[in-house]
């Protein structure tokens, strides 16, 4: 394979990778703590039921989400990123590299949290999930515009929180719609199991539309 | 003045700038929506009676948070960092050289939301306080530690929404004392008011010890 230099060009190279073992490949964004493995926990739990899933992990150091997962039975590479505040496109070749593809129908990919960075490093995924806990309030959209101009679907987190919070959905929605008309929102919560039901449909439809 | 390459020698310039107009100044750094700038907007409304004081206000675009504080008569900064991640001691160091500083008791310094970058970028700050809301998991000092290693306050932000989350105090405070035996850890609310004294408490020794 040839010296692949810039980030859009492994990314490429990665989605070859996807696209020939014919899995869909998302890639989660959050600020830190907004639920991205809460979700995977969740969604795998019904997920892996029907389908071949399997995970990659960003994280600076250590393997604790990676190990929550696990528990419950699900393949997760980690990926250890050090001083990067970002997972990128050669990180994850590496893994792509060196793990059985062909049989997965899902590959999600945990990126670091963080509302910056992330949006500017594609990985090669086919969609882009942003997590928005209602606990870090319905401005963010306006102050980190740019991971939500380029995401397909925004899960506003943490709903069952929303009564102690002044976090409003339909402004948060509106500010999204502004930004990216084409990005679907969700309202969800672990707690509550609010809005799961939705997600699993849109991620269902997704892979039937990677087909 | 000499051309300063690094970060280090503009961060120490800045501290020069700041040691001889006899200030403290602080820089607060968070996961974005962790309640740096509702702390401000708490903490200003005492300290503004007895101290003069100012903001430098960091984010990607626009002036929410500085409007924010702007409303309550305080004098405020904005540095829009683009697709930067972090402030740096450039971007201090063009608002230094344009603000009176010599009246000045604080400098605040709200940084971009993110838990990993701020961290390498030293401001020429006297303090470095991290806030850590109790809704994004007590694990975040595990999983970025590079932050919680080199500051000297942690703050547990939005104690009011512990009863409806699974964050252990005890357990946080004793990952940021493995990482870091010199940090104060407080357990605040800006709802209930719980830790405030404390922390203004601080902030007056913190102000007295640099005079
Ligand atoms: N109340 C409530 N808490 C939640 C929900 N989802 C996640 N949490 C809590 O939010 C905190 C962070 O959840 P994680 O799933 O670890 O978040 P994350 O985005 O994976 O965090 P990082 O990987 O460190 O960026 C934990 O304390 C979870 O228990 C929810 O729907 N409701
Ligand atoms: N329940 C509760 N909510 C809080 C508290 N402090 C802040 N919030 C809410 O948390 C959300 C974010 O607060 P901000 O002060 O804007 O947070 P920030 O860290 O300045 O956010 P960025 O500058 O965008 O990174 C808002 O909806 C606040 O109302 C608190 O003590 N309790
Ligand atoms: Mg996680
Ligand atoms: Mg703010
Ligand atoms: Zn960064
Ligand atoms: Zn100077």
């Amino acid at each position: 394979e040839r010296i692949l230099n810039n980030n859009e060009d492994l990314a490429a190279h990665n989605r070859e990778h996807f696209d020939a073992a014919g899995l869909l490949c998302i890639n989660l964004m959050s600020a830190p703590g907004a639920g991205k493995t809460s979700l995977l926990e969740r969604s795998l739990l019904d997920l892996s039921k029907h389908w071949q899933c399997s995970v990659i992990e960003g994280d600076m150091v250590g393997e604790l989400d990676a190990d929550r997962l696990r528990k419950l039975g699900v393949d997760v590479s980690q990926i250890s990123t050090g001083k990067s505040c970002h997972l990128d496109a050669q990180m994850v070749a590496r893994v792509v590299h060196s793990k059985a593809l062909d049989k997965l129908d899902y590959l999600f990919i945990e990126n670091v949290g963080n509302l910056v960075c992330p949006a500017d490093f594609p990985l090669g995924e086919h969609k882009r999930v942003v997590l928005l806990s209602v606990t870090e309030g319905d401005d963010k959209p306006l102050k980190y515009p740019v991971i939500f101009h380029n995401c397909d679907v925004v899960l506003f987190t943490k709903c069952d929180l929303l009564p102690y919070v002044n976090f409003s959905v339909a402004r948060a929605t509106q500010y999204v719609q502004d930004l990216n008309p084409r990005a679907q929102c969700f309202a969800v919560s672990i707690v509550t199991g609010q809005g799961i039901d939705d997600w699993l449909n849109w991620l269902s439809s997704a892979y039937l539309q990677s087909q």
